[in-house]
């Protein structure tokens, strides 16, 4: 594709074409498929990754829930990059494939990133009008049924975590929640890529009150943290949501775990504050190599723990 | 799309309630972008914040943190360079 490199921030309609462009290479690995529009009309491009096989089970995986955050569809666009390279190559990458389809979704909210490289790149919500105010845009990761807008989102228009006027209020939302509930009974693990200060959280964000699986969970987050500081000593700190950073209700991970897919993850990539959401691009390929390296443990567990 | 020339990033980490209202303050007088967490609302004693100001306010955001005995910490002085920075100027 041309323009399109997987160390250095690609905007979206450069995105948009590497989607076909990947699919139409690697046919036997790779398909697209749109699962919506967005608010401004741009096809939501979702890829299916794995070797052809009937029954198989699926992790999903999208990135891209806050427009400001490039690093995150930087990620998607690796792993999917690592998972046609390393196929037939790379014993446990081809095992995944073999019995696992990955659902991909590059970017979750498109016209908010098209809006951080045409206007505004500290741009976090969607783009969508509110009624009754000039305020634009609902925080996505606000905007799902998990206790949604009870604690720590803002039911002003105008905040920067406006959790929408209902649950999925938001078309990307709903594209992307319709598609899980369609796909329920293959969807095994939920994984949602975000982009700053270093944390790998599981459910829940809405209460305080742990998951029946914490123990499991905890344990996984654990050991994908460490293999993920096995490359370069980045340091995350993972645990439940609300007991690691704050309560946040309406987020996807919580919904998802609430749809009933047990192994449901955020996260939040590298960098705690000396860059922030302007991670230098000399920095996506080792951040995404340490995140693989993560994706690929949860990954397997999931494949070997599949109910 | 807009300048960022001059603009913060700040860091505090408010040791007690007052001085999360004193962010509460902040927030309402001038527009302050949150970066961690998502909103002031969040804020709590002793946790960590990085938010982002305006180039014009970013003197003033400095006053008020040091006459409230506030620590804090700037983490980034240009958000402009730093968002040139991001870029691989070798190629672009």
């Amino acid at each position: 594709t041309g323009g399109h490199s997987y160390d250095k921030y690609n905007n979206w309609d450069t995105i948009a074409a590497w989607t076909a462009d990947i699919a139409a290479q690697n046919p036997d690995l790779v398909s697209r498929t749109v699962i919506g529009k967005t608010y401004e009309g741009r096809p939501m491009y979702l890829l299916k990754m794995g070797k052809s096989g009937s029954d198989k089970k699926a992790i999903f995986m999208d990135c891209g829930f806050h427009a400001r955050e490039w690093i995150s569809p930087a990620f998607c666009q690796w792993f999917v990059k690592e998972a046609v390279e390393t196929y037939g190559k790379d014993t446990v990458m081809t095992t995944l494939l073999d019995k696992l389809d990955f659902y991909v979704l590059p970017v979750v909210n498109i016209d908010g990133y098209v809006y951080t490289w045409t206007n505004d790149r500290m741009w976090r919500k969607t783009r969508s009008k509110n009624a009754g105010t000039t305020c634009i845009g609902t925080d996505p990761n606000r905007n799902f049924n998990a206790g949604w807008c009870t604690v720590g989102a803002s039911k002003s228009p105008c905040s920067s975590t406006y959790c929408g006027s209902a649950p999925e209020s938001e078309k990307e939302t709903k594209a992307l929640a319709d598609f899980i509930r369609e796909h329920l009974s293959t969807i095994k693990a939920y994984l949602t890529i975000h982009s700053y200060s270093q944390l790998l959280l599981f459910p829940y964000s809405y209460t305080y009150n742990l998951p029946p699986n914490y123990q499991e969970l905890n344990s996984i987050a654990r050991a994908a943290s460490k293999e993920l500081a096995s490359l370069y000593n980045t340091d995350y700190t993972y645990g439940p949501g609300a007991t690691t950073i704050y309560l946040a209700a309406g987020g996807s991970d919580d919904w998802a775990y609430d749809q009933g897919i047990k192994y449901s993850f955020t996260f939040e990539l590298r960098d705690t504050g000396r860059y922030g959401f302007l991670l230098p691009e000399s920095q996506i390929k080792p951040t995404c190599e340490e995140t693989l390296l993560a994706v690929k443990y949860i990954a397997n567990y999931v494949l070997e723990h599949l109910y | 799309g807009p300048s960022f020339d001059g603009q913060k990033v700040f860091r505090v980490v408010p040791q007690n309630d007052e001085q999360v209202e004193i962010l509460n303050f902040l927030a309402s007088i001038t527009e302050v972008d949150f970066w961690q967490p998502d909103s002031v609302t969040l804020v709590r004693p002793k946790m960590q914040v990085d938010f982002r100001v305006e180039a014009e306010k970013s003197f003033e955001v400095e006053d008020l943190l040091k006459e409230n005995g506030m620590e804090y910490q700037v983490l980034i002085e240009n958000l402009q360079a730093a968002l040139d920075a991001q870029f691989d100027s070798r190629t672009r």
